[in-house]
């Protein structure tokens, strides 16, 4: 598929481990929650980055930003962090 | 069976975007 659109693939992989998170953390929907809001944290930085582009030169979260907020939210969970690791972009 | 709230919805679409990010880098 062209790299402007998703695959059925990546949204499915996308789905699976959004559920497999869900049902790992049933018992702390905090660190499920914590999770989504460092996704839409990032989401929404990179949002403004395109909307300022040209501006005062800001990156938002940068992807190591990322990784290294959910590794310490998935501390101990090392499956469910390598897989993380596989929708970063420059991972 | 999935049972996705909106929120849910919207990580699946930021981790899909970031996987096409990553395809794009490598292709």
């Amino acid at each position: 598929p062209p790299a402007s659109e998703t695959s059925p693939v990546e949204f499915d992989s996308a789905i699976s481990y959004v559920n497999k998170i869900k049902n790992r953390f049933l018992d702390h929907p905090e660190i499920y929650r914590a999770f989504l809001e460092i996704l839409h944290t990032y989401q929404k930085e990179q949002l403004e980055v395109k909307e300022s582009r040209g501006g005062r030169g800001s990156s938002g979260m940068t992807e190591d930003e990322v990784f290294s907020k959910v590794a310490s939210l998935f501390k101990g969970q090392e499956d469910l962090l390598a897989e993380f690791g596989q929708f970063l972009p420059d991972a | 069976s999935y049972d996705f709230t909106p929120l849910d919805s919207s990580a699946v679409y930021v981790l899909s975007s970031m996987a096409r990010l990553r395809r794009a880098s490598l292709s």
